[in-house]
């Protein structure tokens, strides 16, 4: 799936 | 990963270590919300679909295969194992007033129309808000034992910590995500009448008790 945003927080 | 952050999910970590500490040494889940464990349950689960298609680094995956598996394994103990300590008779939160509105606030707020962005806003949501049963329950019983009182402090000061990360990262990185600084704005806002009673009281040595 393609990112729309980062998400790399928990 | 900054100092911020890393304290904030080290407090993170240390509450559910609280929690499963009061459950086991007082063999018993009395003045825990169950409502509010079962919301986490669902906030972890709709967050972290992402370790099937997206990889952060060890840290995160790890993290996150941890925060399911122990949401997962508190709701079994409040469910099984101590069933008989745990009274819903106060656990009485309508968590439909919390789902509702979350699931249709993510449909609005989020980064893109898609099935995993959707559940990632979902759960950012419904993290803010996933302590209110607890926190009417306290609210009800007007008392708490201090080691609850400890977990609850714990996990606030998590969510506090993320403050100072955002703040640190939009000068390091000039990132912002404005969906997880509202959410967390509001929930970090949630503890403050707690905060206020902790830091006056229970650390001073006394019960957490609320004023009649």
């Amino acid at each position: 799936e393609e990112d729309a945003v980062s998400h790399d927080e928990l | 990963m900054n100092f911020f952050r890393l304290l904030g999910d080290l407090s993170h970590l240390a509450s559910i270590f609280i929690l499963l500490h009061k459950i086991q040494t007082t063999r018993s889940c009395r003045g825990i919300s169950f409502k509010t464990q079962a919301l986490y349950v669902a906030v972890f689960v709709t967050r972290y679909l992402d370790l099937f298609f997206r990889y952060v680094s060890l840290y995160n995956s790890v993290m996150k295969l941890f925060f399911i598996a122990s949401s997962c394994y508190i709701l079994y103990l409040m469910k099984y194992k101590y069933r008989p300590t745990h009274d819903p008779s106060i656990d009485t939160f309508r968590i439909e007033y919390l789902l509702g509105p979350c699931f249709v606030l993510s449909l609005i707020f989020n980064y893109k129309f898609s099935f995993s962005e959707i559940l990632w806003s979902f759960s950012i949501f419904l993290e803010a808000v996933a302590i209110l049963p607890q926190l009417f329950m306290l609210q009800r019983t007007g008392e708490a034992e201090t080691i609850t009182t400890h977990y609850l402090a714990a996990l606030g000061v998590y969510r506090a910590l993320y403050i100072p990360n955002w703040i640190y990262r939009y000068f390091t990185e000039g990132l912002v995500d404005p969906i997880a600084v509202t959410a967390g704005i509001v929930q970090t806002g949630l503890y403050l009448d707690f905060f206020y009673v902790y830091f006056t009281k229970v650390l001073q040595g006394q019960k957490f008790e609320l004023p009649a």
